[in-house]
């Protein structure tokens, strides 16, 4: 495994402790989309369907089961817990993240590498993640007070599929017929979503301000 | 059996 796989796959990771940070210590799941949560749950479901088949490595296995873990119980924070549920921005989160799945099995089931059972669930995690954010960067944008962690946690996702971009890069030209092309270009669609996220992320840190997306 | 990919990542 290279540094640019590792450094993507901590991003990941610190990203999923930010946000449980915040609902855990100040119990308070504010200016965070449980439409994206509910997806990303769904994504790594249909995903590490092989958790239990095809052993890879036990690095593999444990950050499997943390982000299978972590993403089932933000959704249940938000949802069932008495204190932090209060604070979901209901009506503000009201993007139909019901209309982004089908899309995705369908063209799972159109464009795979394979056409079995898992490999379709395999290409459709694929696809749903790389517009799984959506619902997360309409709420920001409609938000007004927009907290530092809601802000800090976008950033290390961005930040996690560009360094794996950055490390199919490598990959391409270190490994023989290393070639992924469903891979590379959800993950880079992935990270143009996030294209104006960052471009503003940037301008409010280099003016020192609260990050604010024009509506 | 050539059916299953290996896939490495997350």
């Amino acid at each position: 495994m290279n540094i640019l796989r590792l450094a993507g796959d901590m991003t990941h990771l610190i990203s999923v402790i930010v946000l449980l940070l915040k609902i855990h210590s100040i119990k308070s799941c504010a200016g965070i989309s449980l439409k994206t949560q509910e997806l990303y749950a769904l994504v790594f479901v249909s995903r590490y369907l092989n958790i239990f088949t095809d052993f890879i490595s036990l690095y593999n296995t444990i950050m499997k089961l943390i982000f299978l873990g972590t993403s089932f119980s933000i959704v249940w924070y938000m949802r069932y817990h008495k204190i932090v549920r209060r604070s979901y921005d209901k009506d503000q989160d009201t993007f139909r993240h019901y209309f982004l799945v089908l899309p995705c099995l369908i063209l799972a089931l159109l464009i795979n590498e394979r056409f079995t059972f898992k490999e379709i669930m395999w290409t459709f995690s694929l696809y749903l993640e790389a517009v799984a954010i959506l619902p997360q960067l309409v709420l920001l944008q409609r938000t007004k007070n927009t907290d530092n962690l809601t802000v800090q946690y976008i950033f290390l996702l961005g930040a996690y599929r560009a360094l794996y971009i950055l490390n199919w890069i490598y990959r391409y030209f270190t490994e023989p017929d290393y070639l992924h092309w469903i891979t590379w270009i959800s993950g880079l669609v992935q990270t143009i979503l996030y294209g104006d996220f960052f471009y503003y992320y940037f301008l409010s840190w280099k003016n020192n301000v609260k990050l604010q997306l024009p509506a | 059996e050539d059916d299953e990919l290996s896939h490495d990542e997350l």
